[in-house]
């Protein structure tokens, strides 16, 4: 789209420790990416970027290598090519961190004389990334990336560096990035964000990590290949013709003989169902005509009849020869250690009860809330993906970091979670404290809408309309349209006229979880948030039971 | 419902129980206004005249001898035009909100949903022997994208857009008989919205075969349009 930041991976909530960097003020996060571009000093691979202080720091490092942090107001900037550990076309972008040879040869550095005099070097290539001993194309080889190696006797040697999937793809294009709109049939693809001519569920903001961009193939949910939804009306979806990539597929993770998580990485050689069922032969279609064959998904092992799980169900499975049962679950020994067994205690057993609010900062929350204050799911404590982390159950023992349960390890100010939205790192969790009251009665319908009491807020209080112009610490606001003391031009009446930035008004026209905020009147500080009321509720409102429900689903 | 669980008393207050006229259930509903109820327009299939049928509100047990029990008469049945197996009941007067009726929240107009949110589906109808029987029940589960469920090993291209599946791959849990007319509701941040009308499925909790349920979504101008004309 044509904008600087299409180049960058963004992410809310995250900042990096101490690593190399320089900082400026910018006027907005556009102006932080050319400084990022233009950055002299080291190579930029990311950015922070804090809205409110329109702070703006230009890093050295990303998530590859520094280690991460939560934090407020913060937005980190990647730029793609540092985090890619693929290729596009020849690779002469390429920036990943591949550094042996593809016969496996260590790299030798690009600044280094012995054991190979390069004609490559960082000095006299100043803009080809020849950083460390990380494979590189300098010259436009139609081989690929390639390096000098620490064998005397080979002066070079090609890298095996897979493709992106941008022009081609691999397995069953799960990870396919490519812009191809297009059907096998040659009917033109509906766009991923549109109802029309097709609703649908596959909206990109349900499914953030499986970039639905535009109006492109993709395969978010384990079919042979990438597809889309198409423009005519006639025909809701179909399947798009992707070419395969010439070179390997990214090498996988060893598989594993036991089960762990969804077994998408199992490997192991049970074939038989947890009714007793034998496995069908996943190449053979009788008894059961099935598209899961070992063509369709070339990278998922479909050996024989072992049971696998190629396309994201909730455990490995198979076909059975049996006519009647069409596919079963198998039963696989888990990977995880079993808990010890608790002892008996004498006495009456107490039912363990748990609340579905906090109390304090929420440390001790024990609830399986699991949705963040904007409705995003909960990331799983023990998974990496899509974020990085180190709030494990081992390295928080006592912070019962169970499943993607709102938990606050770290005693932060209430429960909250890592999202599994690639681009917010954290959230705080959708949960009230236990203290909260509402008890006022009001003698209205439920569905009419409420006189708005204008010194309250409702959620974050992003609609917030009030005259509240002091911070919590008691600091008079600035006006909006001021200058001074704090200059700042990203949250102004202009910039933001939807906003309500009347006068010197708390407003929250960045949707703060914590709500109104102002700059002050006091230099020293910048700005500071606002202490305004929640809004007592209705007495009744339309989907909101005086009775908690038992909610005893089995998803 | 099949398996699931007897529900908290009263914790689905917009759950209606419809009768005949000699007090029997044999379908659910949804109130959605204090004068309006929203139903499975299958379930009106027996008749025509709108006193053929009442409507319960505020209970937990079937027998329905709570004192939160509220009985109205109806006064009109306005099934939808184009025989979408959904339909509109207006109340001879409305029910009185408290906290054992309070309606439902409905969804945007064209509103989808995206196959993670939590949904549940309530009733008095057939428990296939998972018990339970005669106590409002529940279960939940997720809703499944039209593009799976109509694959041939799911229900084989027999839902329709304006219809929406929703249950467990694998069976075991499901609404079933009785049920239908009845809500499936979605959590939204802090609230309930009605998204499905139980309609349809093969069989009660089979494997590879959810349930199906007309898509609210698709109805709101309609449902507006005839609670503003009557």
């Amino acid at each position: 789209q044509g904008s600087i930041l299409d180049s960058y991976v963004r992410t809310e909530g995250a900042w990096l420790l101490n690593p190399k960097k320089q900082t400026y003020k910018t006027n907005s996060k556009e102006e932080c990416a050319e400084r990022c571009e233009t950055e002299n000093k080291f190579t930029c691979r990311a950015f922070l970027f804090t809205s409110k202080d329109q702070q703006c720091l230009t890093l050295a490092e990303n998530t590859k290598t520094a280690v991460i942090f939560r934090r407020t107001n913060a937005v980190l900037y990647e730029k793609r090519i540092y985090l890619l550990e693929c290729k596009k076309g020849k690779g002469t972008d390429y920036r990943g961190t591949e550094a042996k040879t593809q016969k496996g040869v260590p790299c030798q550095k690009w600044a280094d004389n012995t054991p190979h005099k390069p004609n490559y070097t960082p000095q006299k290539h100043p803009d080809a990334g020849l950083e460390e001993n990380y494979c590189r194309n300098p010259d436009n080889d139609g081989k690929g990336p390639w390096c000098y190696t620490t064998d005397p006797a080979t002066r070079f040697d090609y890298c095996n560096i897979p493709e992106c999937e941008v022009e081609c793809m691999h397995c069953s294009g799960e990870n396919y990035h490519g812009v191809v709109a297009t059907t096998a049939s040659g009917l033109e693809c509906q766009r991923w964000d549109s109802q029309q001519p097709h609703s649908h569920g596959y909206l990109p903001e349900n499914f953030p990590e499986k970039d639905l961009k535009m109006n492109y193939c993709r395969n978010p949910d384990g079919e042979p290949r990438p597809w889309c939804f198409t423009t005519n009306p006639n025909k809701r979806w179909e399947f798009c013709d992707i070419p395969r990539c010439t070179t390997p597929p990214p090498v996988p993770a060893p598989g594993r003989q036991c089960l762990s998580g969804r077994g998408e990485d199992y490997r192991g050689k049970v074939s038989v169902t947890e009714s007793g069922n034998t496995c069908q032969h996943w190449s053979a279609q009788f008894p059961h005509r099935h598209a899961r064959t070992p063509e369709n998904y070339p990278c998922k092992s479909l050996e024989e009849n072992y049971c696998r799980n190629p396309d994201g169900e909730k455990m490995p499975w198979c076909y059975t020869t049996n006519r009647t049962a069409r596919w079963e679950y198998c039963t696989i020994p888990s990977c995880d250690e079993k808990e010890p067994d608790t002892p008996a205690v004498d006495g009456p057993e107490q039912a363990q009860i748990t609340e579905e609010c906090y109390r304090g900062n929420g440390v001790s929350y024990r609830g399986t809330t699991s949705f963040t204050v904007t409705g995003k799911k909960c990331q799983a404590w023990n998974s990496m993906s899509p974020h990085r982390h180190n709030k494990t159950a081992e390295q928080f023992p006592n912070a019962d970091l169970k499943q993607n349960y709102c938990r606050n390890p770290d005693a932060d100010s209430r429960p909250w979670c890592y999202t599994t939205d690639p681009g917010v790192r954290w959230e705080y969790c959708d949960l009230k404290r236990c203290d909260d009251h509402a008890q006022i009665t009001l003698p209205k319908p439920p569905q009419t809408t409420l006189e708005p009491n204008p010194d309250c807020i409702n959620g974050n209080g992003k609609d917030y309309h009030g005259t509240v112009a002091k911070t919590a610490r008691g600091r008079t606001c600035q006006d909006w349209s001021s200058q001074t003391p704090h200059s700042h031009d990203y949250f102004t009446p202009m910039t933001h006229p939807e906003a309500g930035l009347d006068k010197n008004y708390c407003r929250n026209p960045d949707g703060d979880v914590n709500g109104p905020w102002c700059y002050t009147t006091d230099p020293r500080k910048a700005w500071e948030y606002c202490d305004i009321p929640k809004c007592p509720p209705a007495q009744y409102e339309c989907g909101k039971s005086k009775f908690k429900q038992k909610l005893c689903a089995q998803r | 419902i099949v398996a699931g669980c007897i529900s908290h008393p009263h914790s689905w207050p917009w759950q209606i129980s419809l009768r005949t006229s000699f007090d029997m259930h044999f379908c659910g509903g949804t109130l959605i206004d204090p004068q309006w109820v929203l139903t499975a327009a299958h379930c009106l299939e027996k008749s025509s005249r709108p006193s053929a049928y009442k409507v319960y509100l505020g209970l937990h047990k079937e027998r329905a001898l709570e004192p939160s029990v509220q009985k109205r008469d109806v006064e009109k049945l306005f099934k939808e035009p184009h025989r979408a197996d959904i339909a509109l009941l207006k109340l001879r007067s409305p029910a009185v909100i408290n906290n054992y009726v309070i309606p439902v929240c409905l969804p945007k107009e064209n509103a989808v949903l995206g196959g993670r949110e939590e949904c549940y589906v309530t009733g008095w109808g057939d428990t296939k022997g998972t018990g339970g029987d005669g106590y409002l029940k529940e279960t939940g589960f997720p809703v499944i994208e039209n593009k799976i469920c109509n694959r041939p090993e799911f229900l084989n291209g027999r839902v329709k857009k304006h219809e929406l599946c929703a249950g467990n791959i694998h069976g075991g849990t499901d609404s079933c008989q009785g049920d239908s007319g009845g809500p499936l509701v979605c959590l939204d941040q802090d609230k309930f919205v009605q998204h499905g009308v139980t309609s349809w499925g093969l069989g009660c909790a089979q494997p590879m075969k959810p349930g199906v349920y007309v898509r609210v979504s698709n109805y709101i101008p309609w449902i507006k349009s005839i609670m503003e004309n009557n």
